[in-house]
């Protein structure tokens, strides 16, 4: 389009030196490589526009695309995260998918919240995708308050065992993806009892459906939620359980342990187990900057090519951006956009420090990472759900056409305000770290 | 407060050690002089030490009256959000000047200096209402629609860069999945293209009327 190409002309910059700054050197090279990929795979493509599709064929098409994705992962020649996750998003777009919660939560907590023989019986059957896992945490009752979880976890010391259970009706667990028809494992979160005493919430690896079969196992009761706001290509789930039996190795002991002969030993930091929540807001933050990213890639460049009006009569139709309310309706969001990005980068950097310091059981920066992720993940995720909002609107009625892509991006982002932790509960518990300090 | 200064100097962390550091009683934000960002970003520092100082100091009060903690953090808790946010955003402020100060590419930095400097005087111009409201003289309604003017001057600084910086952001069509923000801009043609698609244009006339709404016309 002329428009554009002219508008291209206008750089004062090199354009890719600011995408370098963005991605890194390497990582650009690599998502021109990957991009190049995935355009020459037709595996990888949509056979028809996903939005054309029910959920049932939009779930059976997104697992069509991720078992072609796992086929010609080895092509990429990377397993950095950066390039896992762009050639995921080339693929899978912003929809959701029967990995999502495999990669970022199932996967990262085996890594992080087991000992070592845990690590070697499940880390290497999950990378291969022989076991698909999901987390399940949130309960129809309760969800960011994870303190006032109601599912059960009672140690029978006689067999070694756990019993789980929903002894309630809000303590079925709902929400957790994948949960409703893919995963056949999942790290359940419950209330751990031994000896008649609760020692509050813990992490449990429970089988969920038969590994040949797929039908759910004795005592579980499984299946979707139905439709969402968004996200409608992930089969968000809900999981009852009827007293179901696993065995004691099957709670995640890195840090909390309880002993064959039930004896319970407490982790060096209260917060240790926080870890893997602190660990998805920063890389959701990274993320929630992308989706305003592309919200102002689209209604930045569509304002460009649309005209409407003339500013001075006769002077033939000008781009909408020349118009300073529609400068302001996008510009700031772009600044926006930038100023996540960084934060989302700089974050991540301050996790890695912080595993770092794990290791050498130093955990000074681990209550201001968990406060400041905190209300990182609570601020920036609900201006970008704004910022959405306004890109769309910047491009007038076909904004609200589902050929912008901008609903769903938007019914996407916006789940961000709810879904690990809710936002407002987040700005309290940053709150109490600034009230302590 | 002031107590609690003293006492915590040594356990300031890397993002809290603002709150224990001397700052300005008014700021210096004016148009008669250069605009850096680190006026705008002590802004941000004020805005956030006193509303966290402000709500501090609520709980305290509520406390000696005889509430529990439990009992004062609930009647503050709107406040205690607004003092997250403005520690928040503090950290987002500092981390994208930090950022643009260390660009190498002079290009690349001058045009990153402009969206930094429309950023942070958009976030403030957000934030005059708490500005202002701090009743501590630190910000005037002038020093207020200087920063709005800023804004409007930074937009139009920006405006010639407008599609490099989205382009830069490296977003593939496949990914975008827009017709409107195609990277070749052919947006008319290629929506008309998508319309066809939808399944309800698989057949020019459809089950709904021959089954409903054509006996119904005739009848």
């Amino acid at each position: 389009n002329p428009d554009l190409s002219q508008e291209r002309r206008k750089a004062t910059f090199r354009v890719d030196s600011l995408s370098e700054l963005l991605y890194g050197v390497e990582h650009l090279k690599s998502r021109r490589m990957i991009a190049k990929l995935v355009d020459t795979t037709p595996e990888l493509h949509d056979t028809f526009p996903t939005t054309f599709m029910s959920r049932e064929e939009k779930v059976e098409n997104a697992a069509r695309k991720i078992v072609a994705l796992m086929k010609y992962l080895p092509s990429i020649n990377s397993f950095k995260f950066e390039d896992i996750f762009y050639y995921q998003s080339l693929v899978m777009h912003v929809d959701g998918h029967p990995l999502s919660l495999h990669g970022v939560m199932f996967v990262p907590l085996l890594m992080q919240q087991t000992d070592e023989e845990q690590r070697q019986k499940w880390l290497p059957r999950a990378i291969k995708g022989e076991i698909i896992g999901t987390y399940a945490q949130t309960e129809l009752g309760h969800g960011t308050n994870v303190r006032q979880l109601e599912t059960t976890a009672t140690y029978d010391a006689d067999n070694e065992q756990f019993i789980v259970n929903s002894p309630t009706v809000t303590s079925t667990k709902w929400w957790p993806g994948n949960l409703g028809k893919v995963s056949n494992y999942a790290i359940v979160v419950a209330q751990l009892y031994v000896k008649g005493n609760c020692y509050g919430p813990h992490q449990f690896i429970v089988q969920l459906r038969d590994e040949n079969t797929h039908l759910p196992l004795p005592g579980i009761t499984i299946g979707d939620i139905g439709p969402k706001f968004g996200i409608n290509t992930n089969d968000n789930g809900f999981l009852r359980l009827n007293n179901v039996r696993i065995p004691r190795k099957q709670m995640l002991m890195r840090y909390s342990k309880v002993t064959q002969n039930g004896q319970y030993i407490r982790p060096i930091h209260e917060k240790l187990g926080y870890g893997g929540m602190v660990f998805v807001r920063s890389v959701m933050v990274s993320q929630q900057a992308l989706f305003l990213a592309i919200a102002c890639t689209v209604g930045i460049r569509y304002s460009c090519v649309r005209r409407q009006g003339e500013i001075t009569p006769g002077s033939g139709e000008v781009k909408v951006l020349e118009y300073q309310t529609q400068q302001y309706r996008l510009f700031p969001q772009l600044a926006r956009a930038y100023a996540c990005w960084f934060a989302g980068k700089r974050i991540m950097t301050l996790y890695a420090e912080l595993l770092d310091g794990l290791n050498e059981n130093k955990t000074d920066l681990l209550p201001q990472l968990h406060a400041l992720s905190s209300g990182l993940k609570a601020v920036v995720t609900h201006q970008v759900a704004l910022g959405i909002e306004q890109c769309r609107m910047a491009c007038g009625g076909h904004g609200y056409s589902n050929a912008s892509a901008l609903p769903e991006l938007y019914g996407t982002a916006v789940g961000g305000c709810t879904y690990e932790g809710d936002n407002i509960v987040l700005l309290l518990q940053t709150a109490r770290f600034l009230m302590k300090m | 407060a002031k107590m609690a200064i003293a006492m915590n100097m040594q356990s300031a962390s890397v993002t809290t050690k603002y709150l224990f550091r001397d700052r300005p009683t008014k700021s210096s934000i004016n148009q008669y002089s250069a605009l850096d960002h680190s006026v705008l970003i002590e802004a941000f520092e004020h805005i956030a030490c006193r509303l966290i100082f402000t709500v501090y100091n609520r709980i305290e009060n509520l406390k000696k009256c005889g509430r529990t903690r439990e009992e004062a953090c609930n009647e503050c808790s709107v406040d205690l959000c607004k003092a997250s946010r403005a520690h928040t955003r503090l950290f987002i402020a500092q981390t994208l000047s930090n950022t643009i100060a260390e660009i190498t590419d002079r290009n690349v930095a001058a045009v990153m200096n402009d969206v930094a400097t429309l950023y942070l005087a958009h976030e403030l111009v957000e934030c005059a209402a708490g500005l202002l409201e701090l009743s501590d003289d630190y910000f005037s309604g002038q020093q207020v629609a200087y920063l709005r003017s800023v804004v409007y001057k930074a937009m139009n600084t920006i405006r010639p860069n407008a599609v490099p910086l989205v382009d830069a952001f490296d977003i593939n069509d496949r990914e975008m999945n827009s017709v409107l923000g195609r990277r070749d801009g052919n947006v008319y043609e290629n929506l008309l293209q998508w319309a066809q698609l939808s399944p309800l244009n698989k057949t020019d006339v459809i089950t709904a009327y021959i089954k409903h709404l054509g006996p119904y016309m005739k009848q």
